[in-house]
């Protein structure tokens, strides 16, 4: 899906600061 | 009462009873207790307070304390619940819990309300939304021209905002979610249910008698 596809809010999701798994790999 | 005993374990400020905050989030004794272990490692990497600032939490998400980002700022800003600048542990396992996947749909929709709504004034604003886009633009690859951000605003207003208002509100929101779910997967953490096996050094802090709870 191209970004101009989707809503604001999917392209929002894809920021890495929303990606909190990262927090469990410390 | 052996040499690994540890009932008089010395805890940071802001540590609170591990059976208290079971009984309060989605989460058991013994992944609470997992948990403090992530936390202290976190709450340690640059000043061993027993607390998580910002810069912590910033190498947490990145493995870089200096990287911006806006995201970032404003998880951090709802898991500062008493807002002092700084998370303690209360406010890690409370915020954490939303993450859950046992956790109630109902709290991942309204913390998802809370993250967009930049201002906190009760409504995701047009403005806000475009902020976001043009800040995760900023940190990403992506290229987008000015009118196609503006195309893909008209199109998210037009389904999300139901009375053309210029704005969300929390029913709007939910109604949205509802028709989108796939925007709810940043509000569910798997890692959280294997939290007990990937810090398994709990068991030797635990100060409950039976850790299975």
């Amino acid at each position: 899906l191209g970004p101009s596809m989707m809503n604001a809010f999917e392209l929002i999701t894809l920021s890495q600061g929303l990606n909190l798994s990262a927090l469990f790999e410390t | 009462m052996g040499c690994f005993n540890s009932k008089f374990t010395k805890h940071s400020p802001g540590y609170e009873d591990p059976v208290k905050l079971a009984a309060e989030t989605a989460f058991s004794v013994s992944e609470v207790e997992a948990l403090y272990e992530l936390f202290k490692k976190i709450s340690s990497s640059v000043i061993d307070d027993g607390l998580i600032n910002k810069e912590e939490f910033q190498l947490a998400l990145f493995k870089n304390s200096k990287k911006e980002n806006l995201f970032a700022d404003r998880v951090f800003d709802l898991f500062d619940v008493k807002r002092k600048g700084v998370i303690d542990f209360g406010d890690f396992v409370r915020s954490l819990s939303v993450f859950h996947p046992n956790a109630p749909q109902e709290d991942k929709i309204d913390f998802a309300f809370k993250l967009y709504d930049l201002q906190c004034t009760g409504y995701i604003e047009r403005e806000e939304v475009k902020q976001m886009l043009i800040a995760l633009l900023c940190e990403s690859e992506m290229k987008l021209a000015d009118e196609v951000i503006e195309t893909i605003l008209d199109k998210t207003f037009q389904e999300a905002d139901v009375d053309q208002d210029g704005r969300i509100d929390r029913d709007e929101w939910q109604k949205f979610v509802s028709h989108n779910p796939s925007l709810m997967k940043i509000m569910t953490l798997p890692y959280l249910k294997d939290i007990t096996t990937t810090f398994p050094s709990f068991v030797f802090n635990s100060e409950v008698d039976d850790i299975a709870t």
